[in-house]
């Protein structure tokens, strides 16, 4: 038992890896990943929601096949009209995926425009960096909307997603509205927009995105501040911050080197 | 190649013969045992630690993995598609085409399986990538 044992335990000592080797393990990882270098994230994007749902997903994934199956993380909040409308129909998008990634907001503008007062927020997703030879299957845009205590539970919002077509200086910019919907301002949880058209647009066209625009109106038509309706913006805290996820597939096969 | 008229076999050849047939039996020995030694073709496991690499600070996860790979001699993968007559004919062509290389049969993967990688770009989005044929599950002779 013991040479067995010496012989299991010795196929799993890793032992410390000297700088040479090291250095050759790193380049040979890299080529597999496919990445021309290893990236260097700044530090403070590590907590905000997107990582957090990637880990979720990522373990989603991981326990895929057990018995339980997994739930697709940040189930969608519920809106008057029923059951959330989760643009990912089932699972299998999970399955079906090659790839996955989250698109950190580059900018957001609260912005109330005159003559008209119309209180907007901005978004902007670079979809610039998308591995070349991938797909996009499926994407959405995800707000959170926290709780707010000084309305009305029968209270509600009607919430409109534009994705901005031209933009010009001396007036509104040019919107096409992507989906509309009437939430409780009682509710709390995220909000899920499909983005799936918008993004491949994106992706084919870089020089088209001008990002998107979220609206918020009372029932009688009054502009609303997002910020006064719950929604959680960049200044709200980092694991609620507002995030596009796109889903890949592969367009073509990665054939391996051989090593 | 027969040679013709020799009615008496001669005594001395057969007995070169034999000492032919003994050395030939004794190297067989020999190689065989040395191929004891030298390992079959095996999988072999090769831990990858992520934080070893120092990357921990933009691979989210997963820690490492069990990247295994395969070594080992083989011997000629003989089955049902190549019993020894195949396996003669196809050295014997080899050897027709290209006398100055011995087929040699090697020792690779013969299943792979995916994994999954969670981490950062250079502009801190996240990217979980599904990499097929990653991780060797079963090695045996080509």
């Amino acid at each position: 038992n013991f040479t067995l044992d010496n012989e299991v335990h010795s196929s799993f000592i890793h032992r410390r890896l000297k700088s040479q080797e090291r250095r050759e393990m790193q380049r040979e990882i890299l080529s597999i990943l496919g990445l021309p270098h290893r990236p260097r994230p700044h530090l403070h994007g590590k907590h905000n929601a997107a990582p957090m749902f990637m880990l979720d997903l990522y373990n989603a994934m991981s326990t895929e096949g057990k018995e339980d199956g997994y739930s697709y993380p940040y189930k969608p909040i519920f809106t008057t009209q029923g059951p959330p409308i989760a643009t990912l129909q089932d699972n299998n998008f999970l399955n079906d995926a090659d790839m996955v990634m989250s698109f950190v907001n580059l900018v957001e503008r609260d912005t109330e425009f005159l003559p008209v007062w119309r209180h907007h927020r901005e978004f902007r997703f670079d979809l610039s960096r998308i591995p070349e030879g991938e797909a996009v299957t499926t994407a959405e845009f995800r707000i959170y909307k926290g709780f707010i205590h000084e309305r009305f539970d029968n209270e509600t919002f009607r919430i409109s997603v534009y994705q901005v077509l031209e933009e010009h200086i001396d007036r509104e910019s040019d919107l096409f509205l992507l989906d509309s919907r009437v939430i409780w301002a009682a509710e709390d949880g995220w909000l899920v927009f499909d983005l799936t058209v918008t993004s491949n647009q994106w992706v084919l066209n870089p020089g088209h995105n001008l990002g998107l625009q979220l609206a918020l109106e009372s029932t009688d038509g009054v502009s609303v501040n997002p910020r006064l309706a719950g929604l959680i913006g960049r200044s709200g805290p980092q694991n609620k911050q507002p995030f596009m996820v796109a889903f890949f597939k592969a367009t073509e096969v990665h054939l391996r080197s051989i090593r | 190649s027969a040679t013709g008229g020799a009615k008496q076999r001669n005594p001395n050849r057969s007995k070169g013969a034999n000492k032919g047939q003994e050395a030939l039996r004794v190297a067989n020995i020999a190689e065989n045992s040395s191929a004891d030694q030298k390992q079959a073709c095996k999988k072999h496991e090769l831990y990858v630690s992520f934080r070893d690499l120092g990357w921990q600070d933009w691979i989210i996860a997963p820690e490492g993995y069990a990247a295994y790979y395969c070594e080992g001699e083989c011997a000629f993968p003989l089955n049902s598609y190549m019993n020894a007559t195949n396996h003669a004919i196809v050295q014997t062509l080899v050897h027709l085409i290209n006398p100055d290389t011995i087929p040699k049969p090697c020792c690779a993967p013969t299943q792979l399986h995916a994994i999954s990688v969670l981490y950062f770009d250079d502009s801190s989005n996240v990217i979980l990538k599904k990499y097929r044929n990653m991780v060797v599950r079963a090695c045996g002779c080509h």
